[in-house]
C-alpha cells in the first residue's frame, strides 16, 4: 500500500541544514502490521508525517496504492487523508476550543456523515477508549493520556484502511495502554494497515515488522514471528 | 520538605463534578526520590501541579517546608516556585516562539542571573540533554522527545531544590531515557527531592518510595530498598 522510493527530507533554517531522512526505501503491505523504532530525533515523526500525507519529502516519491503522493494538489492529498489514513499525532493535535466529542466528530464531518451517525460512531469511539464519561470536556479539561486516548478516537472513528500512529501509548499506564493495544491489533485483523511508531519494545511485539531508524536510515529490518 | 493534609481536588463544569483527589494525605522528606505512579486519569498531575504551586486544592492544606501554600498570594507562591522548584510538565509548556535555549534562560531571567552565565548555563543544560546542536531552533523545530529534553533542560537550570517532573521519558527511547534518569539520580545524589510521575516500572524504581495513585485516592505506598 506504501512503497517509499528513496525518500529524503531536509530542514532549512537560515544556513544550517538538517539531515532528518536520508535516501529512505521501504514498502508496507496492504493489510500490514509494522512498528518503526528509534532513538528520540532519528527521524520517526518526520517519515510518518510524510506517509500520512502531511508533508512532502524534499526528494525520492512515497507512492499510495501505485499513486505518486508528490504530483498530488494540496486539496487531493487531504482527501486522501481524510478518506483512508487516521493519523495519531504525537502531539495529539486536538483542537482546543471545542470539546473532545466535537474533535472526534470533526473527521466524518469532512466525509460528509449525517449528524446523529456522526454522533453515535463519536460517542462509541470514545466509549472504546474509556472516555464515555469526558465527552464534554475541552481537550484542557482532560489527562494527557485521556487526550491522547481522544486522538485514538479520533484517528479511528472513519474507519481508514490505514492507521499511522505515533507513539500512541507514551502517556498511558501499562493497563491502558494493553486496551489501546487491543484495538489495534483489532482492526489489523479486520484488514486494516497499521503502522505504529513505539519506543516501548513491548508495544512493537504486537507489530509482524519493527523498522530500524537511526539518523534519517533504515538501520535494520526485524521481521517477528507472528503465532 | 512537603506535607499534604487531606488534600482534595474538585473540578466543576457546570454542574458535574469531577472529584480528581479525594483527600489524599502524605509527607515528603527533603531529600527524597519518590515515584507516583496510576492508571491515566487516576489524579497524579492535579497532584503535581498542587505540590508545585501551580494550582490551589479544593480543601485541605499543602505544606512546603513548614509553611501553608494556601496562606500565600499568587505573586509569593510565583516566587517560591521559581527559586525552589523545577516543574517538568507532561505537555511540555515550552513557549512556541522563542528558541529552545531562550525557553531554558526564561527561569534565571526571572531568577535576575546576569545574562552571559545566564547563556552559558542554559547551553551546559541543554548539552547535558543532548540538545547541544538544537540550541536555536524553535520547540516546534524539534523532535517531541527532543522537547520533552528541552522542558527538563529548563526545570533543572536553576539548580531548585525540588525537582517534579510528570512523565520525563514518556516520548524517549531506552538509551535517551536512561541518560535522562541519570541526571535525576545525580541531582538526587546531590541532595535535592525528586519526585516524578511515571507509568514506565522501571523508572519508577530509581525512587525509594513508590506512591500508588488510583481513583485520587493513594492506594498503597511501596517502600523499595535502595542498594
Ligand atoms: N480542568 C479540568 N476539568 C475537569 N476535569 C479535569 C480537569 N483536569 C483534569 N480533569 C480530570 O481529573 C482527573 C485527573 O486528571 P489528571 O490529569 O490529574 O490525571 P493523571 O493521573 O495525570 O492522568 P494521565 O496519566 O493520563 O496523565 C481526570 O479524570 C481528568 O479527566
Ligand atoms: N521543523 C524542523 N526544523 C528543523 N529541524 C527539525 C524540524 N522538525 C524536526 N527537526 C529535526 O529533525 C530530526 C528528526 O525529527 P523527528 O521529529 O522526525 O524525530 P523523532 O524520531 O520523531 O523523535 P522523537 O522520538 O523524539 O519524537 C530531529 O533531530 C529534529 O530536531
Ligand atoms: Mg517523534
Ligand atoms: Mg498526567
Amino acid at each position: 500500500v506504501f512503497v517509499a522510493d528513496r525518500i529524503s527530507k531536509v530542514y532549512t533554517m537560515g544556513d544550517v541544514k538538517v539531515h532528518a531522512l536520508r535516501d529512505i526505501s521501504f514498502s508496507i503491505e496492504s493489510g500490514e502490521y509494522a512498528a518503526i523504532m528509534g532513538p528520540s530525533g532519528s527521524g520517526k515523526s518526520t517519515l510518518m508525517h510524510i506517509m500520512g500525507c502531511l508533508d512532502r519529502p524534499t526528494s525520492g516519491s512515497l507512492y499510495l496504492r501505485g499513486k505518486d503522493v508528490s504530483s498530488l494538489t494540496d486539496g487531493e492529498l487531504a482527501e486522501i487523508r481524510n478518506a483512508e489514513i487516521g493519523f495519531v499525532f504525537q502531539n495529539f493535535n486536538l483542537l482546543p476550543n471545542i470539546s473532545i466529542l466535537e474533535n472526534v466528530e470533526l473527521p466524518m464531518v469532512y466525509a460528509g456523515v449525517p449528524p446523529k451517525e456522526r454522533r453515535e460512531r463519536a460517542v462509541r469511539a470514545l466509549e472504546m477508549v474509556g472516555l464515555g464519561s469526558r465527552l464534554h470536556h475541552k481537550p484542557s479539561e482532560v489527562s494527557g493520556g485521556q487526550r491522547q486516548r481522544a486522538s485514538i478516537a479520533r484517528a479511528v472513528v472513519n474507519r481508514p484502511a490505514i492507521v499511522l500512529a505515533d507513539e500512541p501509548t507514551g502517556n498511558l499506564d501499562s493497563a491502558t495502554g494493553a486496551e489501546i493495544m487491543e484495538l489495534f491489533d483489532e482492526l489489523n485483523a479486520k484488514g486494516n494497515t497499521i503502522i505504529l511508531v513505539t519506543h516501548e519494545r513491548e508495544v512493537a511485539e504486537h507489530a509482524s515488522r519493527i523498522i530500524h531508524i537511526l539518523d534519517g536510515e533504515i538501520a535494520r529490518m526485524e521481521i517477528r514471528k507472528t503465532n
